[in-house]
């Protein structure tokens, strides 16, 4: 464990502790892409088929009920809790998922460590968390006022892999050896989608304006 | 094993 893999970990709880926050607290999910959360949800689900039968540590164990736990949670919400549901504006989170879960299937099925249905799962969970986050993108550039805390709940999932990003440079000139080709490029990709959103929400905050992504 | 090598991260 390093300072920059903490630091993204404890960057993702907050990101889905800030999400929690909101729709608990003010009971709306207004501008939260429902399709975006079930896909945060699967990614979950098929990335810790292993919890019970690998254990690498407490930490790593407590985190995999938390992940899966919240974001079970916030599905939840967003689709049986009455006055969430009622916030959540379906029309304008019409992004097809399935023309991100195949190909993520597909792709995990050829480019792969090993053809085990669990190590697939793992493979498809990196690359489906690598795009899962286009729904909510194309939702943001549909809402015209973004909240504050959508806006900060975006930016912080956002960072978070780029701090994993910088945890793969340290470990890769500090462990002989250390290559992994899949999560790195899935793991690039994942930031570069935010490339865009980070810009637009740097300069609303340093211009203190409203945050808006152009249509 | 390569399997625990892949999956120390979360």
């Amino acid at each position: 464990m390093n300072v920059f893999r903490l630091a993204g970990d404890m960057t993702h709880l907050s990101s889905i502790l800030v999400l929690l926050l909101k729709i608990h607290t003010i009971k709306s999910c207004a501008g939260i892409s429902l399709k975006t959360q079930e896909l945060y949800a699967l990614v979950f689900i098929t990335r810790y088929l292993d919890i019970f039968d690998r254990f690498t540590s407490i930490y790593n164990f407590l985190m995999k009920l938390i992940f899966l736990g919240s974001s079970l949670s916030i599905v939840w919400y967003m689709r049986r809790h009455k006055a969430v549901h009622r916030s959540y504006d379906k029309d304008q989170d019409t992004f097809r998922y399935q023309f991100i879960v195949l190909p993520c299937l597909l792709l995990a099925l050829v480019i792969n460590h090993k053809l085990t249905f669990k190590e697939v799962m793992w493979t498809f969970s990196l690359y489906l968390e690598a795009v899962a986050i286009l729904p909510q993108l194309v939702l943001l550039q549909r809402t015209r006022n973004i909240d504050n805390l959508t806006g900060q709940y975006v930016f912080l999932l956002g960072a978070y892999r780029a701090l994993y990003l910088l945890n793969w440079v340290y470990r890769y000139f500090t462990e002989p050896g250390f290559v992994r080709w899949i999560t790195w490029i899935a793991g690039l990709v994942q930031t570069l989608l935010y490339a865009d959103f980070f810009y637009y929400y740097i300069l609303s905050w340093k211009n203190n304006v409203k945050l808006e992504l152009p249509a | 094993d390569i399997d625990d090598y892949y999956h120390d991260e979360l």
